[in-house]
């Protein structure tokens, strides 16, 4: 089961479309795939037609330990991509995690209740001793909960939820907007998955900034582009997600972009996305 | 004076372009300004020139009580409008102020001490005895520090510096992009502002909802500002900040809009809003 971080403290740029998306694409492509949203603001849940006001349970009930992943999870439209919903009450999570013990670990602890479901499901199975009796060789469902990818959408900032999330996957995707703030807010980002990768999770690792929200026609999108190739080179997707308007009208209609408009730019970008992320497979 | 904070937890919704060129309209119109970055990202003193890597103290020593406000001010090109900037430190700041006395409360105190002396300037000269001697009627240069407006930049969020600028402010400007996840998160915001006025500021109040980023090409944001303005009526400003790609290029260059592309349709909208928020004026 891959785990990934969708996080950039600057807001705005592409997070939450980022997750829904990439998690929709792969999904269509035949992967299982977890969404779990880790912001206040509940962007993530309500694009995919979460009802966020009637759920009785979400992620906020999972942090403070009153709840697993399982109890929580939601379906959508699609049965390879589920989704663990957000709450308005989680803005008053970081500081209630303040003071727990290990509050950077909670959600990795949440999450290995459905590492080890995957794993079940991702090991071979054991070859029947001679002579049993074996069923027919229909393939076994797999059980609830197995999942190829676990995708976390962060909010804006570095604080307890965004280090939950980094501390619980192990591979980070970076939303950069093309604009001057974009590369201004890097350095500081890059030096906390450091810190996170010496004090809290050594698995992590950065496996890509993707352009975002790039705009080809003017030149500042251009120059932030070349800018960030220049500086951080194959960490750079090779995939850039073109602004198109099809991308912010989905939310609208609590859709992701492939049931809202399929063949639009921003369908084709984030299918580009998924394959180049399956390519660049976890690194065992 | 008048203290104004600029707030929307939505990220990316133009609350530092705001801060930044409404201050400089103000300044421009004679208004003497102090802009105040709460933002860990630093973006509102980077987008002034600040050398953020060079200065000694900065709002995260204001907060910590080890300066004052007059200590970190830091000039820029336009003699009327000042800076207390920003510290990539500053993001640890939620996690120090969660267990001070009065938390909430250290900004406004601070505060206080320019308050002070901007008072004194409005204040009527106290009119001679009759008969001293007075000096030639050369108005007195205005007291150091004192100032017409106060602006406070927050970050993309609701927590403890957030609810530090909503303390220390009486008005609150919130931009709104005009794209489908701007509606989600106002009532969550409007909340925390009657929260903090029952708890915190009773002065607290709405001075008006900022459309931005307005693009009159695409139906998505004609949609959402038509549906902006049946919502809230007269609380949203009659000027919309249209999107214009100037005001995306001013940060880069270290400049606000009025001395990067004085004739620009950004320009032209932070003028509108200058004169509509002093229009709006301050109910005494
Ligand atoms: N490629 C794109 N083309 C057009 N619009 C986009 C694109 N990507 C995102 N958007 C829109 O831009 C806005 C910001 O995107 P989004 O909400 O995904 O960013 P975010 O980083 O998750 O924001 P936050 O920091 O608030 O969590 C949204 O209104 C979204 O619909
Ligand atoms: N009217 C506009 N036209 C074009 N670009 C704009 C406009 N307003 C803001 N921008 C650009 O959009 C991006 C987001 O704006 P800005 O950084 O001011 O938002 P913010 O709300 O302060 O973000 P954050 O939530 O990260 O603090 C920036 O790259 C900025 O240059
Ligand atoms: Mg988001
Ligand atoms: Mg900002």
């Amino acid at each position: 089961m891959r785990r990934l971080a969708v996080i950039n403290q600057k807001g705005g740029v592409g997070k939450t479309t980022t997750a829904v998306n990439l998690g929709a694409a792969l999904a269509n492509v035949g992967s299982r795939v977890l969404l779990i949203d880790a912001d206040p603001q509940a962007n993530l849940s309500v694009h995919l037609s979460v009802d966020i006001f009637h759920i009785k349970k979400s992620v906020y009930d999972v942090l403070r330990g009153e709840a697993t992943i399982a109890d929580v999870v939601v379906k959508t439209s699609n049965p390879n991509l589920d989704v663990v919903p957000s709450h308005i009450d989680l803005s008053g999570a970081e500081l209630e995690l303040a003071s727990m013990m290990g509050r950077e670990t909670v959600l990795r602890e949440a999450l290995r209740d459905v590492d080890a479901r995957s794993l079940a499901r991702e090991a071979p199975p054991i070859a029947p001793a001679p002579g049993a009796v074996t069923e027919s060789a229909t393939p076994e469902p797999p059980p609830a909960g197995a999942y190829d990818f676990v995708i976390v959408d962060c909010p804006p900032s570095l604080g307890l939820l965004s280090v939950n999330a980094l501390t619980a996957t192990a591979e980070v995707i970076v939303p950069v907007q093309t604009q001057f703030f974009a590369l201004q807010g890097m350095s500081k980002l890059l030096d906390v998955l450091r810190l996170v990768r010496r004090r809290l999770n050594p698995t992590l690792r950065l496996l890509g900034l993707l352009p975002c929200l790039f705009d080809s026609r003017t030149n500042l999108s251009q120059e932030v582009l070349a800018e960030l190739r220049a500086h951080f080179g194959e960490r750079v997707f090779t995939t850039a997600i073109r602004a198109n308007v099809k991308l912010a009208e989905a939310p609208s209609h609590g859709k992701h972009i492939f049931d809202y408009a399929p063949d639009s730019r921003g369908a084709e970008d984030y299918l580009a996305l998924a394959r180049e992320v399956l390519a660049r497979g976890e690194q065992t």
